[in-house]
C-alpha cells in the first residue's frame, strides 16, 4: 500500500459510492 | 463526476446497473497542450501523459461508482485498478474516436492522425487502437454498451493479487448480467451481440499491454515528465 499510496488515497477519499 | 444526483429508479426497460453506469461516466477532459512549447515528440508525449494522469483521477472516482465495486475490500479495488487502468483509458479513447476516420480523439482538443502519431513515436499504438475503433464502429457500439463493457474490463482484469475472488466474481457476474439484460431488451435481433462485445476484450488487453510497455520505456528514457499517479500505475504493471 505504501508503494501505491496515491491510488490508495484516491480510493479512500473519492466521493461516496452508489450501490445497489 | 456529474454533480447531479444518482438516478433512484430506471425507466421501464432500462437496466438499473446500466443506468447507474451512464450516470457515473466521467466528464470529458481537455488536453490543453502547452502553447509556449514548440511541437515535438516530447511535447506530444508530455501532453498525453498529463492528460492520462488527470483522466486516471476521474477513472478511480468512476470505479467507486460501479455498483458493487466499493463493496470489495480496498486491496482488491486497488488490484483491479492496477491491472486495468490502461484498458479503461484506451477504451475511452476508442469510444471518443468512433465518429472520426483514422484519427484518435485523446481529447476534444487533441486529435491525432497517423502522421502525428508517427512523429511522437506512437504509430504502432495508434494502429492498434484504431483496430479496436474499427471493430466497435462496425458493431455500432452504443454508449450503454461502452460504459458496461468498461466496467466489465475492470472487474475482469485478471490481477494476480485478488484476495476475495468470490466477491470479484460476483461483480463480474452482475455486470455481465446487466449487459446480457440490456442486449436482450435492445438487440433481440442479434442474440450474439453480447458475445461479440466480450470478444473485443482480448484485443483491448493486448493493446493495453502494448501501451504500458511503450510508456514504461518512455519513463526509463527519462525525457518526458510524468505525474506521480501515472508513474505509480506504470510501476504497478
Amino acid at each position: 500500500k505504501e508503494k501505491h499510496k496515491i491510488l490508495h488515497r484516491l480510493l479512500q477519499n473519492s466521493s461516496s459510492p452508489v450501490d445497489l | 463526476l456529474p454533480q447531479r444526483n444518482p438516478p433512484f429508479s430506471s425507466s421501464q426497460g432500462e437496466n438499473k446497473v446500466v443506468t447507474l453506469l451512464l450516470w457515473a461516466e466521467p466528464e470529458r477532459v481537455c488536453a490543453m497542450p502547452d502553447p509556449a512549447l514548440p511541437d515535438s515528440d516530447i511535447k506530444a508525449l508530455t501532453t498525453l501523459c498529463d492528460l492520462a494522469d488527470r483522466e486516471l483521477v476521474l477513472n478511480i472516482s468512476w470505479a467507486k461508482h460501479i455498483p458493487g465495486f466499493s463493496s470489495l475490500c480496498l486491496s482488491d479495488q486497488m488490484s483491479l485498478l492496477q491491472s486495468a487502468w490502461m484498458e479503461i483509458l484506451i477504451l475511452r479513447v476508442a469510444f471518443r474516436s468512433l465518429t472520426y476516420e483514422d484519427r484518435l480523439v485523446f481529447a476534444e482538443d487533441y486529435i491525432m492522425d497517423a502522421g502525428q502519431a508517427k512523429s511522437a513515436g506512437l504509430l504502432e499504438l495508434h494502429t492498434a487502437i484504431l483496430q479496436l475503433v474499427r471493430r466497435y464502429r462496425s458493431m455500432r457500439l452504443e454508449t450503454e454498451e461502452f460504459v458496461t463493457l468498461k466496467a466489465i474490463a475492470l472487474a475482469n482484469s485478471d490481477s494476480m493479487h485478488i484476495e476475495d475472488m468470490e466477491a470479484v466474481q460476483g461483480l463480474q457476474d452482475s455486470l455481465h448480467e446487466a449487459l446480457l439484460d440490456y442486449e436482450h431488451v435492445q438487440h433481440r435481433e442479434d442474440p450474439r451481440r453480447t458475445g461479440k462485445l466480450i470478444m473485443t476484450l482480448p484485443l483491448l488487453r493486448q493493446t493495453s499491454a502494448k501501451a504500458v510497455r511503450h510508456f514504461c520505456s518512455i519513463k526509463q528514457d527519462g525525457r518526458v515528465p510524468m505525474h506521480k499517479l501515472f508513474l505509480e500505475l506504470l510501476e504497478a504493471n
